[in-house]
């Protein structure tokens, strides 16, 4: 037995309210790469993300205003994540997030 | 053709 129990991550909803013209971040991965669903690697100052306080370089994206964003390929989660910016129905968007390993 | 490479994909929102 080696050291202390590693605690399974714990997805966390964070709401982005679009309160400026860009998200402000940048993604990486996706289903049939060694990042199977969409890490944010970028989160930069200025945007809507970055204003929210709780969006983290490192966070793996499980969903997008409740889209599953598990089997979508790249190009797909980051289609899906544009529209939930561009689409005036509504003035957030909802991530659900984890924190991958510790 | 080697086959395409979607491990550098990275976009920006």
């Amino acid at each position: 037995l080696t050291g202390s129990p590693v605690p399974a991550p714990t997805a966390t909803l964070v709401r982005v309210v679009k309160n400026t013209n860009t998200l402000g971040i940048a993604i990486e991965g996706g289903a049939n790469t060694r990042q199977p669903l969409p890490r944010i690697v970028t989160i930069q100052k200025g945007g809507s993300a970055h204003n929210c306080d709780q969006l983290k370089v490192g966070q793996v994206i499980l969903e997008v205003n409740g889209i599953s964003l598990r089997g979508r390929e790249h190009k797909e989660a980051a289609r899906i994540i544009a529209e939930a910016f561009k689409t005036k129905d509504k003035d957030h968007i909802d991530f659900l997030v984890v924190e991958p390993g510790l | 053709s080697p086959p395409k490479d979607y491990e550098d994909e990275v976009t920006f929102f």
